[in-house]
């Protein structure tokens, strides 16, 4: 299995919604 | 860092690659962190804002400075090692069940290995709070208990004492909730004194905990708690948890911290990691009041080989602006999950093979370093004041583009060892 780890998540807010089953990326949101 | 929309190149100053020695947090208090509403302080436990997390007059008593990076990829390693075992055996005990539908699976050990973010959470009545490792790659959220009846190691805050809370209670062997626990740990609960569930969880570095499933009050913040909250109770902890006090799990399973708040927060939490070791990020549960336009989502995925696991589609990589000539299937064969507890991203090797030919080739000009341990392409930069490196983008199901901030793209040793932050799978089946 691939895997995205934390190093390429850093500095963009990853939004998890298991209700409605998505994943969300907002880039330079974390600065 | 430099990389406006349009261009196809970062330009980084190359004094960046130092590590901050001091935390650049603008959070400085432990009572600021326990008073922001369902959002909580991540930091690098290696990093030096973990300082943040100690009381006053506790010295920090390990900095960044003594961080070995050969060390830390090795886990990263062991961990990605743990993962593709655990979901290897998965599909295969799924392939038995069909055959055989009465037999169980059985599914001892392996989980995860070491994961590097803390976040501060409350336990009991009155909260105690103290420091655990968050991941989303596992469920069970454990710490360590009092009185320890086998082994507890040295942790920074005091350790758990349920005879000091007033909200503690423990849960018998025979409920549901402690049989359905093996598929949170890979373990088998079992019943201890006076019918006490038992459970045991072992990590793919073979750190483990073993203890006693109960219910506890949860703070998440002062204003903020969960009654009733399911977790271990260690009291025979040992590994490669540093000076945390245990761990929370934020996977899908019905025990993780996610499912257990269900009903508070909607399933939905976010966060924002620590892009160097020296600064802070956040973990937020619920859901956000106004999205900000620039959020792209993709569908998040179920697997039956993990179902734990967050997976998601990722169908395509660019460098440089070009996206890179890798058949959908090479990703698809195998699938994806997303971790905030694996450090460098792993890819099918005929994905990475393409994303290192792209990147080597717009990297030319630099001269090569030996490898570092699991990354095969790194330079040495010395005698550049600045250097550019490409944009790479990871282009997810939904027409989703991410490019990844030129802080995630390189793991940096020293000057002399510059490496592109990916890594190879072993084949593209793994």
């Amino acid at each position: 299995v691939g895997i995205i780890g934390n190093t390429q998540q850093q500095r963009m807010e990853v939004i998890y919604d298991v209700a409605k089953s998505k994943l969300g990326f907002v880039p330079g949101s974390c600065a | 860092a430099h990389g406006a929309a349009g261009q196809v190149n970062h330009l980084i100053e190359t004094s960046s690659f130092l590590p901050a020695t001091t935390c650049s947090s603008s959070i400085s208090t432990i009572k600021d962190l326990e008073n922001k509403q369902s959002s909580l302080n991540i930091v690098h436990r290696h990093g030096a804002c973990s300082s943040l997390f100690l009381d006053e007059g506790q010295e920090k008593t390990k900095t960044s400075t003594e961080f070995d990076p050969e060390e830390f990829l090795k886990h990263d390693q062991m961990r990605v090692e743990a993962l593709h075992f655990k979901l290897t055996k998965r599909s295969a005990n799924t392939q038995e069940q069909s055959a055989k539908a009465t037999v169980l699976p059985v599914q001892i050990g392996a989980s995860l290995g070491t994961a590097n973010y803390i976040v501060r959470v409350g336990f009991g009545t009155p909260a105690k709070y103290m420091s655990l490792i968050f991941d989303t790659g596992s469920d069970l959220t454990w710490i360590q208990c009092k009185p320890c009846s086998k082994f507890c190691y040295d942790q920074q805050d005091a350790i758990f004492n349920p005879s000091e809370s007033t909200s503690y209670s423990t849960i018998n062997c025979t409920t549901r909730i402690c049989f359905e626990s093996q598929y949170a740990t890979g373990i088998s609960p079992s019943c201890g004194d006076s019918a006490s569930c038992v459970y045991g969880i072992q990590y793919g570095d073979q750190s483990f905990s073993l203890g006693y499933l109960v219910n506890e009050t949860l703070s998440i913040t002062s204003t903020d708690v969960v009654n009733k909250f399911t977790f271990g109770c260690g009291q025979n902890n040992q590994g490669l948890f540093g000076k945390a006090a245990g761990l929370l799990g934020l996977g899908r399973h019905r025990l993780s911290i996610v499912s257990q708040t269900l009903k508070k927060y909607g399933g939905r939490f976010s966060y924002c990691l620590p892009s160097t070791s020296s600064s802070n990020g956040r973990l937020t549960f619920g859901a956000q009041k106004r999205l900000p336009s620039s959020v792209k989502f993709t569908p998040m995925v179920k697997d039956s080989r993990g179902p734990s696991y967050y997976f998601l589609n990722l169908v395509g990589i660019s460098v440089g602006g070009k996206k890179l000539a890798i058949s959908a299937s090479v990703f698809a064969s195998s699938g994806t999950i997303i971790d905030s507890g694996t450090v460098i991203s792993r890819l099918p090797r005929t994905a990475y093979t393409s994303l290192q030919s792209a990147f080597k080739q717009f990297m030319s000009s630099y001269r090569s370093a030996k490898p570092l341990s699991i990354l095969d392409t790194c330079f040495n930069l010395t005698g550049y004041k600045e250097v550019r490196i490409p944009k790479i983008a990871l282009l997810f199901k939904g027409g989703v583009t991410l490019d990844v901030d030129p802080s995630g793209l390189l793991f940096i040793r020293s000057i002399e060892q510059v490496c592109l932050a990916f890594a190879a799978n072993q084949d593209d089946k793994d």
